[in-house]
């Protein structure tokens, strides 16, 4: 988290705010619910209590505009610049713009007020921009349901503030995870068109072969309709397509576009309705095959026919000697697998079936 | 002979037009001659600047990923100082 320079905040926790104008886009009590809600998250972890005035002069003037609109920042149109807001202080300061051009709405059809109120009345109250890319003050929007606020946005506003004397119960996100650490493990890990990318919790990394730096994102701001959580994943080259599995369901790629017709439930692959998670996938080129791995088992799905080979399952510790008997990630290249498994990666020759190298699952981020 | 300094092509121009106007923004970028035009130095550190904090990989050159996230819809606030 940062916050402005010289930590500026509002000396006194009882903050007043004014809405002066409304967007046509919502009706006038979505506004005020959007704007209330939004100054709750921040209220419900620090001892600030704001309290709405109809007229006059408030610390917190909201307002709509577009273009020039008073404060010689003007906004710039569709997209772009979607509002922005001034630090605690006297005149302008903690007041809060959203740019009237956008299409605000009151969820993820377009852009959803009640984000981007709760972003730009952070700004209002001292945070500034966080560079983790899971947090609420993280410059770049995206939409996100559930709990607003990570673990970065409430120490920050703490910082500055202090806790509040009767914290409601709130379940923060956590943090982006740090690809460095060395105790990392994997959610999922696969190929997509000559990229290798591997999913943690709500983000996932893209290594380019070309890129020193793995890139990290929110699963979510790529792909809305994924869920927060990837299980597994694993690309079918001959068909151009990634599967990304979570929980009992299913969805594919093409290149990074959703394909239509998805999700769809795993058990079309051929897994027993028992089976509730894939905890892993790979597809073996040589083979055609698609290994499935549940718990201490892996199942063999083989693409051209589309049924599972009839001696599935078949147990990971007898088939793969040396490797942990579960697996959380697993990619295969130029004729070896990669296993993850909590820290440490296998590399697997499949042809001799032996484990070549051990080594930190992280390695493959360069750490 | 022949000069094999090319003209910029439209794409690239707005690209860097997007860049600095960016930087400008968000980074502290000088306005003016002081900018792109003027010193080429200064706009590369702004651009690693920005790099470093989307934890994209710092080239401090305008690659795709780097034009990717500046064209994403964001707040007005600068990501940096006063």
């Amino acid at each position: 988290y940062n916050h402005f320079p010289r930590h500026l905040k509002w000396q006194n926790n009882n903050v007043t705010f004014r809405i002066v104008n409304y967007t046509p886009d919502l009706k006038k009590s979505d506004v005020d619910r959007a704007i209330r809600n939004a100054l709750n998250i921040w209220s419900d972890v620090t001892p600030l209590v704001f309290k709405k005035l109809h007229q006059g002069n408030a610390d917190i003037m909201i307002s709509f505009g577009s273009q020039e609109h008073g404060d010689y920042n003007p906004f710039d149109g569709p997209d772009g610049l979607l509002a922005h807001a001034y630090p605690p202080g006297q005149g302008m300061g903690g007041d809060t713009h959203f740019d009237e051009d956008e299409h605000w709405t009151k969820d993820s059809s377009a852009y959803n007020l009640f984000i981007v109120a709760a972003h730009e009345l952070g700004h209002a109250l001292g945070m500034s921009h966080s560079a983790d890319a899971g947090a609420l003050m993280y410059p770049v929007y995206s939409y996100s349901t559930g709990y607003l606020l990570s673990e970065d946005d409430i120490e920050g506003i703490q910082a500055l503030y202090g806790p509040n004397p009767n914290p409601r119960k709130v379940k923060p996100k956590p943090d982006a995870p740090n690809k460095c650490n060395p105790m990392l493990s994997f959610d999922a890990a696969t190929e997509l068109r000559g990229e290798t990318i591997i999913f943690k919790d709500r983000f996932y990394w893209r290594l380019h072969p070309q890129m020193v730096e793995p890139e990290q994102t929110l699963i979510k701001s790529t792909w809305p309709s994924l869920p927060n959580k990837v299980d597994a994943a694993y690309e079918n080259p001959e068909k151009d397509l990634v599967i990304i599995f979570s929980g009992i369901r299913m969805w594919a790629l093409n290149g990074y576009s959703l394909v239509d017709g998805y999700p769809k439930y795993i058990h079309k692959l051929g897994l027993p309705k028992t089976v509730r998670k894939v905890d892993a996938a790979v597809h073996i080129g040589d083979t055609g095959k698609t290994l499935l791995f549940t718990e201490e088992e892996y199942w063999s799905y083989d693409e051209a026919t589309g049924k599972m080979d009839s001696d599935s399952p078949r147990s990971i510790e007898q088939d793969f000697p040396g490797m942990d008997d579960e697996v959380d990630a697993a990619v295969f290249h130029y004729g070896h697998l990669y296993f993850f498994h909590e820290h440490v990666q296998y590399e697997y020759s499949y042809t001799s079936r032996k484990v070549m190298r051990i080594l930190r699952t992280n390695s493959i981020l360069n750490c | 002979a022949p000069s094999s300094a090319l003209p910029l092509s439209p794409r690239d121009r707005d690209d860097r037009l997007l860049a600095e106007k960016y930087l400008r923004r968000f980074y502290g970028l000088p306005a003016g001659l002081q900018g792109r035009q003027g010193s080429p130095v200064a706009f590369r550190t702004q651009v690693e600047k920005m790099q470093r904090f989307f934890k994209l990989e710092v080239t401090g050159n305008l690659d795709c990923n780097t034009l990717e996230v500046m064209k994403m819809p964001r707040c007005g606030v600068p990501d940096v100082g006063e």
